[in-house]
Protein backbone atom coordinates (compact mmCIF):
# COMPACT_ATOMS: atom_id res chain seq x y z
CA UNK A 1 0.00 0.00 0.00
CA UNK A 2 1.49 3.38 -0.95
CA UNK A 3 2.06 5.80 1.96
CA UNK A 4 -0.32 8.74 2.59
CA UNK A 5 2.44 11.04 1.36
CA UNK A 6 2.78 9.27 -1.98
CA UNK A 7 -1.00 9.16 -2.40
CA UNK A 8 -1.09 12.93 -1.77
CA UNK A 9 1.54 13.34 -4.48
CA UNK A 10 -0.59 11.30 -6.91
CA UNK A 11 -3.40 13.87 -6.54
CA UNK A 12 -0.94 16.67 -7.27
CA UNK A 13 0.53 14.85 -10.32
CA UNK A 14 -3.05 14.38 -11.53
CA UNK A 15 -3.71 18.14 -11.47
CA UNK A 16 -0.45 18.90 -13.25
CA UNK A 17 -1.14 16.22 -15.86
CA UNK A 18 -4.68 17.52 -16.44
CA UNK A 19 -3.20 21.01 -16.99
CA UNK A 20 -0.55 19.58 -19.40
CA UNK A 21 -3.30 17.67 -21.26
CA UNK A 22 -5.33 20.91 -21.56
CA UNK A 23 -2.23 22.48 -23.17
CA UNK A 24 -2.08 19.60 -25.66
CA UNK A 25 1.03 17.79 -24.37
CA UNK A 26 0.69 14.12 -25.36
CA UNK A 27 3.81 12.89 -23.56
CA UNK A 28 5.54 14.10 -20.40
CA UNK A 29 8.86 13.26 -18.72
CA UNK A 30 9.13 12.43 -15.01
CA UNK A 31 11.56 15.34 -14.64
CA UNK A 32 9.09 17.81 -16.11
CA UNK A 33 6.27 16.48 -13.92
CA UNK A 34 8.44 16.68 -10.82
CA UNK A 35 9.66 20.21 -11.62
CA UNK A 36 6.11 21.58 -11.53
CA UNK A 37 5.72 20.25 -7.97
CA UNK A 38 9.18 20.45 -6.42
CA UNK A 39 9.56 16.63 -6.36
CA UNK A 40 12.77 14.85 -7.47
CA UNK A 41 12.78 12.91 -10.73
CA UNK A 42 13.59 9.68 -8.85
CA UNK A 43 10.63 10.17 -6.49
CA UNK A 44 8.27 10.75 -9.45
CA UNK A 45 9.40 7.53 -11.10
CA UNK A 46 9.00 5.59 -7.87
CA UNK A 47 5.48 6.97 -7.42
CA UNK A 48 4.45 6.27 -11.00
CA UNK A 49 5.69 2.70 -10.74
CA UNK A 50 3.04 2.28 -7.99
CA UNK A 51 0.31 3.09 -10.52
CA UNK A 52 1.87 0.58 -12.88
CA UNK A 53 3.05 3.12 -15.39
CA UNK A 54 6.47 2.76 -16.92
CA UNK A 55 7.82 5.50 -19.15
CA UNK A 56 9.68 4.88 -22.42
CA UNK A 57 13.33 5.95 -22.09
CA UNK A 58 13.83 9.16 -24.06
CA UNK A 59 10.11 9.57 -24.77
CA UNK A 60 8.61 9.78 -21.28
CA UNK A 61 5.09 8.82 -20.28
CA UNK A 62 1.82 9.15 -22.18
CA UNK A 63 -0.11 11.95 -20.45
CA UNK A 64 -3.50 10.32 -21.11
CA UNK A 65 -2.37 6.91 -19.88
CA UNK A 66 -0.89 8.38 -16.71
CA UNK A 67 -4.09 10.28 -15.95
CA UNK A 68 -6.24 7.15 -16.18
CA UNK A 69 -3.72 5.03 -14.24
CA UNK A 70 -3.62 7.55 -11.41
CA UNK A 71 -7.39 7.90 -11.39
CA UNK A 72 -7.69 4.13 -11.14
CA UNK A 73 -5.14 3.86 -8.29
CA UNK A 74 -6.88 6.64 -6.35
CA UNK A 75 -10.23 4.95 -6.97
CA UNK A 76 -11.75 7.98 -8.66
CA UNK A 77 -12.48 6.31 -11.99
CA UNK A 78 -15.98 5.86 -10.60
CA UNK A 79 -18.56 8.03 -8.84
CA UNK A 80 -18.53 8.47 -5.05
CA UNK A 81 -21.74 9.50 -3.31
CA UNK A 82 -21.27 11.93 -0.44
CA UNK A 83 -23.48 12.85 2.56
CA UNK A 84 -22.86 16.32 4.01
CA UNK A 85 -23.80 17.19 7.61
CA UNK A 86 -23.95 20.87 8.64
CA UNK A 87 -25.37 23.04 5.85
CA UNK A 88 -23.74 26.36 6.78
CA UNK A 89 -21.43 28.72 4.91
CA UNK A 90 -18.72 26.17 4.24
CA UNK A 91 -21.18 23.57 3.02
CA UNK A 92 -22.82 26.01 0.60
CA UNK A 93 -19.41 26.77 -0.92
CA UNK A 94 -18.66 23.04 -1.23
CA UNK A 95 -22.07 22.36 -2.82
CA UNK A 96 -21.44 24.81 -5.64
CA UNK A 97 -17.79 23.88 -6.18
CA UNK A 98 -17.44 22.31 -9.64
CA UNK A 99 -14.11 20.68 -8.67
CA UNK A 100 -15.98 17.90 -6.84
CA UNK A 101 -18.17 16.51 -9.65
CA UNK A 102 -15.20 16.88 -12.03
CA UNK A 103 -13.35 14.24 -10.00
CA UNK A 104 -16.42 12.03 -9.54
CA UNK A 105 -17.69 13.24 -6.12
CA UNK A 106 -21.41 13.87 -5.98
CA UNK A 107 -23.08 15.30 -2.86
CA UNK A 108 -26.34 13.34 -2.62
CA UNK A 109 -27.60 13.99 0.94
CA UNK A 110 -27.83 17.04 3.24
CA UNK A 111 -28.49 16.99 6.98
CA UNK A 112 -28.72 19.87 9.47
CA UNK A 113 -30.07 20.20 13.03
CA UNK A 114 -31.40 23.78 12.62
CA UNK A 115 -35.23 23.52 12.47
CA UNK A 116 -35.28 26.63 10.22
CA UNK A 117 -33.18 24.79 7.62
CA UNK A 118 -34.84 21.36 7.69
CA UNK A 119 -37.11 20.96 4.63
CA UNK A 120 -35.37 23.73 2.65
CA UNK A 121 -33.71 22.86 -0.64
CA UNK A 122 -30.13 23.89 -1.56
CA UNK A 123 -28.70 23.19 -5.03
CA UNK A 124 -31.67 20.88 -5.65
CA UNK A 125 -31.21 18.79 -2.48
CA UNK A 126 -33.56 18.73 0.52
CA UNK A 127 -32.09 19.33 3.98
CA UNK A 128 -33.04 16.48 6.37
CA UNK A 129 -33.02 16.32 10.15
CA UNK A 130 -30.28 14.33 11.96
CA UNK A 131 -32.90 11.70 12.93
CA UNK A 132 -33.32 10.95 9.21
CA UNK A 133 -29.58 10.40 8.62
CA UNK A 134 -29.68 6.55 8.58
CA UNK A 135 -32.66 6.54 6.18
CA UNK A 136 -31.11 9.18 3.91
CA UNK A 137 -27.75 7.38 3.78
CA UNK A 138 -29.52 4.13 2.90
CA UNK A 139 -31.79 5.73 0.29
CA UNK A 140 -28.96 7.63 -1.45
CA UNK A 141 -26.35 4.87 -0.90
CA UNK A 142 -23.94 7.55 0.31
CA UNK A 143 -20.46 6.15 1.03
CA UNK A 144 -18.48 9.17 2.24
CA UNK A 145 -19.44 11.76 4.84
CA UNK A 146 -18.40 15.42 5.20
CA UNK A 147 -18.53 16.90 8.71
CA UNK A 148 -19.11 20.68 8.43
CA UNK A 149 -20.63 21.35 11.85
CA UNK A 150 -19.20 23.36 14.77
CA UNK A 151 -16.45 21.69 16.83
CA UNK A 152 -18.68 20.71 19.76
CA UNK A 153 -21.08 18.74 17.53
CA UNK A 154 -18.48 17.02 15.34
CA UNK A 155 -17.76 13.85 17.36
CA UNK A 156 -21.44 12.88 17.73
CA UNK A 157 -22.13 13.69 14.07
CA UNK A 158 -19.20 11.52 12.98
CA UNK A 159 -20.43 8.63 15.14
CA UNK A 160 -23.91 8.96 13.62
CA UNK A 161 -22.43 8.82 10.12
CA UNK A 162 -20.46 5.68 10.99
CA UNK A 163 -23.55 4.06 12.56
CA UNK A 164 -25.43 4.83 9.32
CA UNK A 165 -22.83 2.86 7.33
CA UNK A 166 -20.49 5.60 6.12
CA UNK A 167 -16.94 4.24 5.73
CA UNK A 168 -14.94 7.42 5.15
CA UNK A 169 -15.16 10.87 6.77
CA UNK A 170 -13.80 14.24 5.66
CA UNK A 171 -13.68 16.41 8.78
CA UNK A 172 -13.56 20.21 8.68
CA UNK A 173 -14.37 20.83 12.34
CA UNK A 174 -11.34 21.83 14.42
CA UNK A 175 -11.36 18.78 16.71
CA UNK A 176 -9.57 15.43 16.57
CA UNK A 177 -12.25 12.79 15.91
CA UNK A 178 -11.94 9.42 17.65
CA UNK A 179 -13.32 6.78 15.26
CA UNK A 180 -12.97 2.98 14.97
CA UNK A 181 -9.94 1.90 12.87
CA UNK A 182 -12.29 0.46 10.19
CA UNK A 183 -13.36 4.04 9.29
CA UNK A 184 -11.06 6.13 7.11
CA UNK A 185 -10.59 9.73 8.22
CA UNK A 186 -9.10 12.76 6.50
CA UNK A 187 -9.04 16.08 8.36
CA UNK A 188 -8.86 19.44 6.62
CA UNK A 189 -7.18 22.47 8.13
CA UNK A 190 -6.90 25.35 5.65
CA UNK A 191 -4.45 27.06 8.01
CA UNK A 192 -1.94 24.47 6.68
CA UNK A 193 -2.20 26.04 3.22
CA UNK A 194 -1.70 29.52 4.68
CA UNK A 195 1.38 28.23 6.52
CA UNK A 196 2.82 26.92 3.26
CA UNK A 197 2.22 30.34 1.75
CA UNK A 198 3.80 32.18 4.69
CA UNK A 199 6.88 29.95 4.38
CA UNK A 200 7.25 30.72 0.66
CA UNK A 201 6.81 34.47 1.17
CA UNK A 202 9.34 34.70 4.00
CA UNK A 203 11.78 32.43 2.13
CA UNK A 204 11.61 34.64 -0.96
CA UNK A 205 12.26 37.74 1.18
CA UNK A 206 15.52 36.26 2.39
CA UNK A 207 16.93 35.63 -1.09
CA UNK B 1 15.67 25.66 1.04
CA UNK B 2 13.48 22.69 2.06
CA UNK B 3 11.24 21.28 -0.71
CA UNK B 4 7.50 22.06 -0.79
CA UNK B 5 6.85 18.47 0.23
CA UNK B 6 9.01 18.72 3.35
CA UNK B 7 7.44 22.06 4.27
CA UNK B 8 4.01 20.45 3.95
CA UNK B 9 5.20 17.72 6.34
CA UNK B 10 6.33 20.36 8.84
CA UNK B 11 2.74 21.66 9.04
CA UNK B 12 1.50 18.14 9.66
CA UNK B 13 4.16 17.45 12.34
CA UNK B 14 3.09 20.72 13.97
CA UNK B 15 -0.51 19.54 14.28
CA UNK B 16 0.51 16.17 15.68
CA UNK B 17 2.89 17.81 18.15
CA UNK B 18 0.22 20.29 19.28
CA UNK B 19 -2.10 17.32 19.92
CA UNK B 20 0.66 15.45 21.84
CA UNK B 21 1.34 18.62 23.87
CA UNK B 22 -2.41 18.88 24.70
CA UNK B 23 -2.16 15.27 25.99
CA UNK B 24 0.76 16.31 28.21
CA UNK B 25 3.60 14.49 26.40
CA UNK B 26 6.80 16.40 27.14
CA UNK B 27 9.08 14.38 24.84
CA UNK B 28 8.40 12.56 21.60
CA UNK B 29 10.41 10.15 19.43
CA UNK B 30 10.79 10.60 15.66
CA UNK B 31 9.29 7.14 15.19
CA UNK B 32 6.16 8.02 17.17
CA UNK B 33 5.78 11.31 15.28
CA UNK B 34 6.17 9.57 11.92
CA UNK B 35 3.72 6.80 12.83
CA UNK B 36 0.89 9.30 13.32
CA UNK B 37 1.43 10.55 9.73
CA UNK B 38 2.64 7.52 7.76
CA UNK B 39 6.17 8.95 7.37
CA UNK B 40 9.33 6.87 7.91
CA UNK B 41 11.48 7.49 11.00
CA UNK B 42 14.46 8.44 8.78
CA UNK B 43 12.37 11.01 6.87
CA UNK B 44 11.16 12.59 10.14
CA UNK B 45 14.72 12.95 11.41
CA UNK B 46 15.84 14.47 8.11
CA UNK B 47 12.97 16.97 8.22
CA UNK B 48 13.59 17.92 11.84
CA UNK B 49 17.27 18.52 11.14
CA UNK B 50 16.08 21.28 8.74
CA UNK B 51 14.46 23.10 11.67
CA UNK B 52 17.70 22.71 13.59
CA UNK B 53 16.30 20.28 16.13
CA UNK B 54 18.36 17.30 17.16
CA UNK B 55 16.85 14.67 19.38
CA UNK B 56 18.65 13.02 22.34
CA UNK B 57 19.32 9.35 21.60
CA UNK B 58 16.98 7.22 23.71
CA UNK B 59 15.01 10.27 24.95
CA UNK B 60 13.70 11.78 21.70
CA UNK B 61 12.82 15.44 21.12
CA UNK B 62 11.30 17.99 23.45
CA UNK B 63 7.72 18.52 22.21
CA UNK B 64 7.71 22.21 23.17
CA UNK B 65 11.08 22.90 21.57
CA UNK B 66 10.04 21.18 18.34
CA UNK B 67 6.82 23.18 18.16
CA UNK B 68 8.64 26.51 18.42
CA UNK B 69 11.42 25.43 16.02
CA UNK B 70 8.86 24.39 13.39
CA UNK B 71 6.82 27.56 13.89
CA UNK B 72 10.00 29.60 13.40
CA UNK B 73 11.02 27.71 10.23
CA UNK B 74 7.54 28.10 8.75
CA UNK B 75 7.58 31.80 9.66
CA UNK B 76 4.44 31.59 11.77
CA UNK B 77 6.02 32.75 15.03
CA UNK B 78 4.65 36.13 14.08
CA UNK B 79 1.35 37.54 12.86
CA UNK B 80 0.48 37.64 9.17
CA UNK B 81 -2.12 40.13 7.95
CA UNK B 82 -4.41 38.83 5.23
CA UNK B 83 -6.63 40.59 2.64
CA UNK B 84 -9.61 38.55 1.40
CA UNK B 85 -11.26 39.26 -1.96
CA UNK B 86 -14.70 37.76 -2.69
CA UNK B 87 -16.89 37.79 0.44
CA UNK B 88 -19.21 34.91 -0.43
CA UNK B 89 -20.00 31.59 1.29
CA UNK B 90 -16.45 30.33 1.41
CA UNK B 91 -15.10 33.63 2.73
CA UNK B 92 -17.69 33.74 5.52
CA UNK B 93 -16.61 30.26 6.63
CA UNK B 94 -12.94 31.31 6.55
CA UNK B 95 -13.67 34.51 8.51
CA UNK B 96 -15.18 32.59 11.41
CA UNK B 97 -12.62 29.75 11.40
CA UNK B 98 -10.64 29.87 14.63
CA UNK B 99 -7.83 27.78 13.08
CA UNK B 100 -6.46 30.89 11.33
CA UNK B 101 -5.84 33.22 14.27
CA UNK B 102 -4.52 30.23 16.27
CA UNK B 103 -1.63 30.00 13.81
CA UNK B 104 -1.13 33.76 13.56
CA UNK B 105 -3.20 34.59 10.48
CA UNK B 106 -5.47 37.60 10.89
CA UNK B 107 -7.90 38.65 8.14
CA UNK B 108 -7.67 42.45 8.16
CA UNK B 109 -9.27 43.56 4.86
CA UNK B 110 -12.38 42.54 2.87
CA UNK B 111 -13.12 43.44 -0.74
CA UNK B 112 -16.09 42.52 -2.94
CA UNK B 113 -17.45 43.84 -6.26
CA UNK B 114 -21.14 43.32 -5.38
CA UNK B 115 -22.65 46.80 -4.74
CA UNK B 116 -25.12 45.22 -2.31
CA UNK B 117 -22.20 44.01 -0.14
CA UNK B 118 -19.94 47.08 -0.26
CA UNK B 119 -20.21 49.02 3.02
CA UNK B 120 -21.61 46.03 4.97
CA UNK B 121 -19.64 44.71 7.95
CA UNK B 122 -18.84 40.99 8.45
CA UNK B 123 -17.12 39.77 11.63
CA UNK B 124 -16.32 43.41 12.45
CA UNK B 125 -14.71 44.25 9.10
CA UNK B 126 -16.10 46.58 6.45
CA UNK B 127 -16.42 45.31 2.88
CA UNK B 128 -14.65 47.66 0.43
CA UNK B 129 -15.00 48.01 -3.34
CA UNK B 130 -12.23 46.68 -5.65
CA UNK B 131 -11.23 50.27 -6.47
CA UNK B 132 -10.27 50.69 -2.81
CA UNK B 133 -8.00 47.60 -2.76
CA UNK B 134 -4.66 49.48 -2.98
CA UNK B 135 -5.68 51.92 -0.24
CA UNK B 136 -7.01 49.13 2.01
CA UNK B 137 -3.90 46.98 1.55
CA UNK B 138 -1.70 49.99 2.40
CA UNK B 139 -3.81 51.03 5.39
CA UNK B 140 -3.96 47.52 6.89
CA UNK B 141 -0.42 46.54 5.81
CA UNK B 142 -1.86 43.25 4.48
CA UNK B 143 0.87 40.90 3.20
CA UNK B 144 -1.07 37.86 1.99
CA UNK B 145 -4.13 37.70 -0.25
CA UNK B 146 -6.94 35.13 -0.43
CA UNK B 147 -8.76 34.84 -3.77
CA UNK B 148 -12.33 33.58 -3.12
CA UNK B 149 -14.05 34.88 -6.25
CA UNK B 150 -15.56 32.93 -9.16
CA UNK B 151 -13.13 31.44 -11.69
CA UNK B 152 -13.64 34.09 -14.37
CA UNK B 153 -12.68 36.95 -12.00
CA UNK B 154 -9.72 35.27 -10.33
CA UNK B 155 -6.85 36.27 -12.66
CA UNK B 156 -7.72 39.99 -12.63
CA UNK B 157 -8.26 39.93 -8.84
CA UNK B 158 -4.87 38.26 -8.34
CA UNK B 159 -3.18 40.87 -10.53
CA UNK B 160 -4.84 43.66 -8.56
CA UNK B 161 -3.59 42.13 -5.29
CA UNK B 162 -0.03 41.93 -6.67
CA UNK B 163 -0.21 45.53 -7.94
CA UNK B 164 -1.31 46.59 -4.42
CA UNK B 165 1.87 45.05 -2.98
CA UNK B 166 0.67 41.60 -1.85
CA UNK B 167 3.52 39.07 -2.03
CA UNK B 168 1.68 35.78 -1.49
CA UNK B 169 -1.67 34.50 -2.78
CA UNK B 170 -3.88 31.65 -1.59
CA UNK B 171 -6.15 30.79 -4.51
CA UNK B 172 -9.44 28.91 -4.13
CA UNK B 173 -10.84 29.64 -7.60
CA UNK B 174 -10.62 26.66 -9.97
CA UNK B 175 -8.23 28.29 -12.46
CA UNK B 176 -4.45 28.24 -12.83
CA UNK B 177 -3.26 31.78 -12.03
CA UNK B 178 -0.36 33.21 -14.05
CA UNK B 179 1.66 35.46 -11.73
CA UNK B 180 5.21 36.88 -11.79
CA UNK B 181 7.80 34.53 -10.18
CA UNK B 182 8.35 37.07 -7.37
CA UNK B 183 4.85 36.30 -6.05
CA UNK B 184 4.33 33.13 -4.02
CA UNK B 185 1.22 31.13 -4.89
CA UNK B 186 -0.56 28.26 -3.15
CA UNK B 187 -3.71 26.82 -4.75
CA UNK B 188 -6.37 24.97 -2.78
CA UNK B 189 -8.47 22.20 -4.25
CA UNK B 190 -10.57 20.42 -1.62
CA UNK B 191 -11.27 17.64 -4.12
CA UNK B 192 -7.68 16.52 -3.35
CA UNK B 193 -8.74 15.74 0.22
CA UNK B 194 -11.76 13.80 -1.01
CA UNK B 195 -9.47 11.82 -3.32
CA UNK B 196 -7.25 10.92 -0.40
CA UNK B 197 -10.33 9.73 1.44
CA UNK B 198 -11.62 7.71 -1.52
CA UNK B 199 -8.24 6.01 -1.80
CA UNK B 200 -8.24 5.03 1.89
CA UNK B 201 -11.82 3.72 1.75
CA UNK B 202 -11.27 1.59 -1.35
CA UNK B 203 -7.91 0.35 -0.02
CA UNK B 204 -9.53 -0.76 3.25
CA UNK B 205 -12.23 -2.59 1.28
CA UNK B 206 -9.60 -4.72 -0.39
CA UNK B 207 -7.95 -5.90 2.82
N1 LIG C 1 -10.83 23.09 8.45
C1 LIG C 1 -10.87 24.27 7.91
O1 LIG C 1 -9.95 24.70 7.27
C2 LIG C 1 -12.14 25.09 8.12
C3 LIG C 1 -12.35 26.28 7.42
C4 LIG C 1 -13.55 26.96 7.68
C5 LIG C 1 -14.48 26.45 8.60
N2 LIG C 1 -14.19 25.30 9.26
C6 LIG C 1 -15.11 24.65 10.19
O2 LIG C 1 -16.19 24.11 9.46
C7 LIG C 1 -17.35 24.09 10.29
C8 LIG C 1 -18.48 24.79 9.56
O3 LIG C 1 -18.16 26.14 9.37
P1 LIG C 1 -19.28 27.18 8.84
O4 LIG C 1 -18.64 28.49 8.76
O5 LIG C 1 -19.94 26.61 7.65
O6 LIG C 1 -20.27 27.15 10.09
P2 LIG C 1 -21.82 27.51 10.11
O7 LIG C 1 -22.15 27.88 11.50
O8 LIG C 1 -22.13 28.45 8.99
O9 LIG C 1 -22.52 26.10 9.77
C9 LIG C 1 -22.61 25.05 10.68
C10 LIG C 1 -23.92 24.31 10.42
O10 LIG C 1 -23.92 23.13 11.22
C11 LIG C 1 -25.23 22.95 11.73
N3 LIG C 1 -25.18 22.09 12.91
C12 LIG C 1 -24.78 22.41 14.17
N4 LIG C 1 -24.84 21.32 14.97
C13 LIG C 1 -25.30 20.31 14.20
C14 LIG C 1 -25.60 18.93 14.47
N5 LIG C 1 -25.42 18.38 15.67
N6 LIG C 1 -26.06 18.16 13.46
C15 LIG C 1 -26.27 18.69 12.23
N7 LIG C 1 -26.00 19.99 11.91
C16 LIG C 1 -25.53 20.78 12.89
C17 LIG C 1 -25.75 24.36 11.99
O11 LIG C 1 -27.16 24.38 12.04
C18 LIG C 1 -25.16 25.11 10.79
O12 LIG C 1 -26.05 25.11 9.69
C19 LIG C 1 -16.94 24.72 11.61
O13 LIG C 1 -16.57 23.72 12.51
C20 LIG C 1 -15.70 25.52 11.25
O14 LIG C 1 -14.82 25.68 12.33
C21 LIG C 1 -13.06 24.62 9.01
N1 LIG D 1 -10.71 25.15 -4.04
C1 LIG D 1 -11.71 24.59 -3.39
O1 LIG D 1 -11.59 23.54 -2.83
C2 LIG D 1 -13.03 25.34 -3.36
C3 LIG D 1 -14.09 24.92 -2.55
C4 LIG D 1 -15.25 25.70 -2.60
C5 LIG D 1 -15.35 26.83 -3.42
N2 LIG D 1 -14.29 27.18 -4.20
C6 LIG D 1 -14.25 28.35 -5.07
O2 LIG D 1 -14.16 29.50 -4.24
C7 LIG D 1 -14.77 30.60 -4.91
C8 LIG D 1 -15.80 31.20 -3.99
O3 LIG D 1 -16.83 30.28 -3.75
P1 LIG D 1 -18.19 30.75 -2.99
O4 LIG D 1 -19.06 29.56 -2.88
O5 LIG D 1 -17.82 31.52 -1.77
O6 LIG D 1 -18.78 31.74 -4.08
P2 LIG D 1 -19.80 32.94 -3.86
O7 LIG D 1 -20.45 33.16 -5.16
O8 LIG D 1 -20.60 32.68 -2.65
O9 LIG D 1 -18.81 34.18 -3.54
C9 LIG D 1 -18.06 34.81 -4.51
C10 LIG D 1 -17.95 36.29 -4.15
O10 LIG D 1 -17.02 36.92 -5.05
C11 LIG D 1 -17.52 38.21 -5.38
N3 LIG D 1 -16.90 38.65 -6.62
C12 LIG D 1 -17.16 38.24 -7.88
N4 LIG D 1 -16.33 38.87 -8.76
C13 LIG D 1 -15.53 39.69 -8.02
C14 LIG D 1 -14.49 40.62 -8.36
N5 LIG D 1 -14.10 40.80 -9.60
N6 LIG D 1 -13.88 41.30 -7.36
C15 LIG D 1 -14.28 41.13 -6.07
N7 LIG D 1 -15.27 40.28 -5.69
C16 LIG D 1 -15.88 39.56 -6.66
C17 LIG D 1 -19.02 38.03 -5.45
O11 LIG D 1 -19.70 39.26 -5.32
C18 LIG D 1 -19.27 37.06 -4.29
O12 LIG D 1 -19.54 37.74 -3.10
C19 LIG D 1 -15.32 30.04 -6.22
O13 LIG D 1 -14.39 30.25 -7.24
C20 LIG D 1 -15.41 28.56 -5.96
O14 LIG D 1 -15.29 27.79 -7.14
C21 LIG D 1 -13.14 26.46 -4.16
Amino acid sequence: LPSRASVARLSLYLRSLEEFARQGRVTISSGRLGEALGVTDAQVRKDLAIVGSLGQPGVGYSTGELISAIRHTLGIDREWRVALVGVGNLARALLRYRGFPQQGFRIVALVDSDPAKIGQRVEGLEIHSPAMLPAVVAATRAELGVVAVPAEAAQSVAEALVAAGIRGILNFAPVVLRLPPSVSLVAVDLAVQLEQLAFLVQASCRE
